[in-house]
């Protein structure tokens, strides 16, 4: 296998806004955004499980299959340019 | 579909919408057709006008904006969120806002709309040539002005056909100097500035004075997005500037060269390491049409849609096709009922492709009032009588919605209250007819409510009421009542038969539909079967159902849903303008 030299050289662009972020904070924030859950069920029973049913909603809501999961699907869903007006809720 | 909770909507038809303020990415001009070409896409299914006003209170606002821009739901930069709106209502309700931070475009890349010159406003074209160099881009090549222009041909040299490239020198946008261009330099809070600039600002927005003090005479404009500008970054709205030093090394093109993503960007200066400007490279970009339309759907009152194929479908998508889907025209038309009113004609004469008929023309008497004879040469299929009487019901668009129509001896017929028209062989050319169905079909009433051609026989069934007709030849059987087909007594109409495969077919009655022999004309024994359990997205009040093409077609008013072979509704349009081909 390749040893490889230096990697390509990465840049801070100044006023680049594409943050770096997890799957997982941006899906945490797709579902609160969108109506798919309410500020005060992120705390509950921490960051895991109780993604599970919010998820479930937004994935029958876009058309996605229903695992629960933060699949490759969904990511891709919650990456994806869109609406702003949210599918669940007032 | 959904509504918003309490069925939101608009209390009165006659819509008014003001646009506030445009992109920078493209004209006015076409910002304002892609608004109204958005509307229109709701219109013609509901009997909903638009009007815009160019200024006062108007029912749906239309604004674009950044960031945090006035309503407490902040857009987030590129990409993500593209736009919203709120549900019919008074003040802010209503009104639909694009993030202006998102690259607008008619949804294939950039179009660069002209203005001045000898090209009349239209786009350039890229590549064009110009005294024998090939140009990708606007160019200021051959004036000493610097104003960039490109030709609207492949070949300036041969056609000289130009026009000027959206530019801060040409024109500005809003502000209160009624579009003059820029002069520079000009003075704000005593600096001098030689290009536009965000300072004094806090929306990111280019701005210009129009004099060379605006501390003084307080003229201002927004400056257009050049073409090629890039998006977000540090430079929004600013060209590349190739060739630009990155890093020590030369690029003369957008690279992904720095980042991880692999988005293309380029610096916006000619050396980034210097002075760190830079944007993303444009691409493709977001149709405001297509976006616009969907927002529009909001602010009339449609939430979003579980369908993903619809408009009301909360995820961007492109597409050349019409917008809307059966789910789009079932939910605006359970809030404001189907349109009502043809599209209003044009006094001049209809587009070609279609010859005009003016009355006179109208064949009144054989022999070339004699229709053609049938493809086939059978004698029952199409008719053989003599072409009606002319009169002002004579004209097949006139017609807004049809007793029936049927695939006949292979062209589509229409009937309509004792008369028939028919397609061209190949449903390219115009309608002909009419013809009295007294005339073709002697033995049946004038009103029909359904009929077929068994592809096998070539016998036609002809329903009505409570009764149905088979013509095998020119020999008339029937009437019989429906009974005699094994349908229960309360079934008061059929309103279509569609083959399935030989020998079979689906004879549909409303909301049911039954399995059916042809031979020995019975249905099956059972319970009638719910339409909407095999045919998904069609209207269960259809009062005309047929076969033409392979697809079947579903009927009620003057539309049609049409249904591929594998279930899909993939069309919904009017029978008259889309099926009869009327201008």
């Amino acid at each position: 296998a390749p040893r490889g030299g230096p990697g390509p050289t990465l840049v801070l662009f100044p006023g680049d806004q594409s943050r770096n972020r997890t799957d997982r904070e941006l899906a945490e924030e797709y579902l609160v955004r969108f109506g798919y859950r309410l500020p005060g069920e992120m705390q509950d029973g921490g960051p895991g499980q109780a993604m599970g049913p919010a998820l479930r909603r937004l994935q029958k809501q876009l058309a996605l299959p229903e695992t629960g999961e933060l699949d490759p699907a969904t990511v891709a869903a919650i990456k994806a340019p869109r609406c702003g007006v949210p599918d669940l809720g007032n | 579909f959904l509504t918003f909770d309490g069925q939101l909507k608009w209390d009165h038809q006659n819509i008014t919408y003001r646009v506030q303020n445009y992109s920078p990415d493209l004209t006015p001009e076409v910002i304002e057709d892609a608004f109204a070409r958005a509307f229109a896409v709701w219109s013609a299914v509901t009997p909903l006008t638009f009007t815009r006003l160019s200024h006062g209170p108007a029912d749906i606002v239309i604004q674009f904006g950044t960031k945090e821009h006035g309503d407490g739901y902040p857009f987030d930069g590129p990409d993500g969120l593209l736009a919203h709106a709120f549900p019919p209502g008074p003040g802010i309700q209503g009104d639909a806002h694009f993030d202006d931070d998102e690259h607008w475009t008619l949804g294939k890349g950039e179009v660069v709309y002209t203005r001045f010159g000898t090209a009349e406003g239209a786009a350039c074209h890229f590549p064009f040539t110009f005294s024998g160099r090939r140009y990708e881009a606007c160019t200021s090549d051959g004036r000493e002005d610097g104003l960039p222009w490109c030709a609207t041909t492949p070949d300036y040299d041969q056609d000289g056909l130009f026009g000027f490239c959206p530019s801060e020198l040409v024109y500005t946008l809003d502000g209160n100097a009624a579009g003059s261009p820029c002069v520079f330099p000009f003075v704000f809070e005593g600096r001098s500035y030689s290009s536009c600039t965000t300072d004094g600002r806090s929306d990111g927005y280019r701005w210009c004075a129009t004099t060379d003090s605006f501390d003084r005479d307080r003229t201002y404009g927004f400056c257009p997005n050049r073409a090629s500008a890039v998006t977000g970054g540090n430079s929004a709205g600013e060209p590349c500037a190739f060739p630009f030093t990155f890093l020590g090394r030369s690029f003369a093109a957008c690279t992904a060269e720095g980042r991880s993503d692999g988005r293309l960007w380029c610096a916006t200066t000619h050396d980034y390491d210097r002075h760190r400007k830079w944007g993303f490279c444009p691409d493709t970009g977001y149709s405001l049409f297509l976006v616009a339309a969907h927002e529009f759907g909001h602010a009339l009152g449609l939430d979003h849609t579980t369908v993903r194929e619809a408009l009301m479908f909360p995820m961007y998508s492109y597409t050349e096709g019409p917008p809307l889907h059966a789910d789009d025209v079932e939910g605006i038309q359970f809030l404001y009922g189907p349109r009502t009113e043809p599209d209003p004609r044009p006094p001049t004469a209809p587009p070609t492709g279609r010859p005009p008929a003016p009355p006179t023309d109208r064949p009144t008497a054989p022999p070339a009032g004699h229709p053609p004879a049938p493809p086939t040469g059978r004698p029952t299929a199409p008719p053989t009588g003599r072409p009606a009487p002319p009169s002002p019901a004579d004209d097949v668009c006139s017609v807004s919605v049809f007793d029936a129509l049927a695939d006949i001896g292979g062209r589509l017929h229409f009937f309509k209250d004792g008369r028939l028209w028919r397609a061209s062989p190949r449903g390219r050319g115009p309608v002909e007819g009419p013809w009295l169905l007294s005339d073709v079909w002697p033995a049946l009433p004038p009103r029909l409510d359904a009929a077929f051609e068994d592809p096998l026989t070539k016998n036609i069934f002809f329903f009505s009421g409570g009764q149905y007709w088979v013509y095998a030849g020119r020999t008339a059987l029937g009437p019989w009542r429906l009974e005699k087909l094994g349908l229960g007594s309360t079934v008061q109409r059929v309103t279509g038969l569609v083959q399935r495969k030989a020998g079979k077919a689906l004879l549909f009655s409303g909301e049911h539909y039954w399995r059916m022999d042809i031979k020995s004309q019975s249905v099956n024994r059972g319970a009638p079967l719910p339409v909407e359990e095999l045919f998904s997205g069609v209207p269960l009040e259809a009062h005309n159902v047929f076969l033409y093409k392979g697809n079947i077609h579903f009927c009620r008013d003057q539309f049609y849903w049409r249904v591929t072979p594998r279930g899909q509704v993939d069309r919904v349009g009017y029978v008259t303008f889309d099926i009869a081909q009327c201008p």
